[in-house]
């Protein structure tokens, strides 16, 4: 069975596309089945692979609200090994009309019964907030991977993230846990990021990845070319770490 | 009247809070009567003035939810003519809590009425999204000023916020205009930057400030001492730009 991670942080702009786009390709590029799964309704991890989500006629909305199965609504990306269910503009309600609905906690689970088997790594990556998306999205999890921008406002929200997991944990899915905190943008030369990363380390102690995902300007060059970095630029700093991230991900696991 | 102003873009992490935060700063130190509205749960507003947003028993949730006026959540900062009406931790439920209400869209904007004519300037922070608390801050202002980071995701977003605000302008506040859009996080050394600048200007023209806002290490250490950039580092680069983006906002109104 895939393992399902969710890329979650409700503060905005911290990289949580940028990792879901570039860990998803780097455990692909290491032959695993990837699914990337899009339920941002901006839409930024499904362009971020080239695919253009205002034109598309079926997507997450559809497995999540209609009565579609993700396995209907998911394309191939230019990475072998690596599929998408995108996000379209109909995701822009959803957050909202799932509030009504029978079990609007736990509607992309329930989606992804059906083809957990048929991927070793399934990456969600969700909008920038504790809404009914981003529930989904922890609901549907068994890890949650936590990107953090070396910034004393995205160091602010981790409190709240942390309640939000555990609530989750307690009431919609008992075995969530916590996959990893990992730094991004990181500039070396930058005091506050250390300040950050200290408190940080201290709060979280070893859920902390060792990769520390750089600042580099390939990671953002990347998507207006609609493609993860290590396709637009392999030696790259940016898809480097990437890769590194996927290693790392994989020993943490085997040793768990 | 007071004007108000709405810092929207449902992109994360471009900038809103900062501007919401150094641009009414500036106001202020001209001596204009300046309210801060923190509708955004994350309360990054609330502490960019150094106001401990977990610990307030009351903000624009009892505003705006319950029977409490702007009045009376209304907190001084350390700017004597600039006062916060603040976010605290209850807002995290809002944006469900009023899907179910009456006058759902339209609660900010009488909760302004109270208050707009002891102000000159009034701005409202909005979270990251296009949820109805973004849709009440649009609702409410007779502006909305668009931050944009100087990246491609950032400016796949636009169309859609430009397609709300028209949405909104039509059903629910007439007179609602754009300000303008403001350039942040600006680093004229990035190839990019001058793409994303070129694309944006041609799609809206002369809607566009000159003040662009520089990556400023400065504008992001503030917030860790609870202050706005000209109080923490006044001969910086990046509370100068505000301070001249203050400036041309109110030449821009004069002409307009
Ligand atoms: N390590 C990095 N180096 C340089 N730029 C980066 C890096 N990581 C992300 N970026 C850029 O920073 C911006 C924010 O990243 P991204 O969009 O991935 O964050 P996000 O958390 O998904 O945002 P949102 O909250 O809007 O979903 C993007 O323009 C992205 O290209
Ligand atoms: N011009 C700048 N130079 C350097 N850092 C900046 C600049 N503007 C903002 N920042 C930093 O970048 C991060 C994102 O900015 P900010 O939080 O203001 O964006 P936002 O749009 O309000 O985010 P959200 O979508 O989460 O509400 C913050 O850590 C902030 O301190
Ligand atoms: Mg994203
Ligand atoms: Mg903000």
């Amino acid at each position: 069975m895939g393992r399902v991670i969710a890329i979650a942080n409700q503060k905005g702009g911290v990289g949580k596309t940028t990792t879901a786009v570039n860990l998803g390709a780097s455990l692909a590029a290491d032959n695993r089945r990837v699914l990337v799964v899009d339920v941002d309704p901006q839409g930024n991890a499904t362009s971020g692979f080239g695919i253009a989500h205002r034109q598309l006629d079926k997507g997450t909305y559809q497995a999540l609200i209609d009565q579609a199965t993700l396995a209907d609504v998911t394309v191939d990306s230019a990475l072998p090994h690596l599929k998408i269910a995108p996000a379209n503009s109909d995701l822009a309600g959803a957050s909202l009309e799932l509030a009504s609905m029978e079990n609007a906690h736990t509607r992309l689970r329930n989606a992804l019964d059906g083809v957990q088997a048929d991927y070793d790594d399934i990456i969600i990556d969700c909008p920038p907030s504790l809404d009914l998306l981003t529930i989904n999205g922890l609901s549907a999890a068994d890890s949650v991977l936590v990107p953090v921008q070396c910034e004393y406002y995205a160091m602010e929200g981790l409190s709240k993230l942390a309640e939000t997991i555990e609530m989750v944990k307690e009431s919609l899915n008992e075995s969530l846990r916590i996959e990893g905190i990992v730094f991004t943008m990181y500039d070396p030369r930058n005091n506050l990021a250390h300040q950050v990363i200290n408190e940080v380390q201290g709060f979280f102690q070893d859920q902390v990845f060792e990769t520390r995902i750089p600042r580099n300007i390939r990671l953002s060059e990347a998507p207006s070319h609609g493609k993860p970095c290590l396709l637009y630029d392999l030696p790259s700093r940016g898809a480097q770490a990437y890769i590194q991230l996927a290693r790392e991900l994989l020993v943490r696991r085997e040793s768990a």
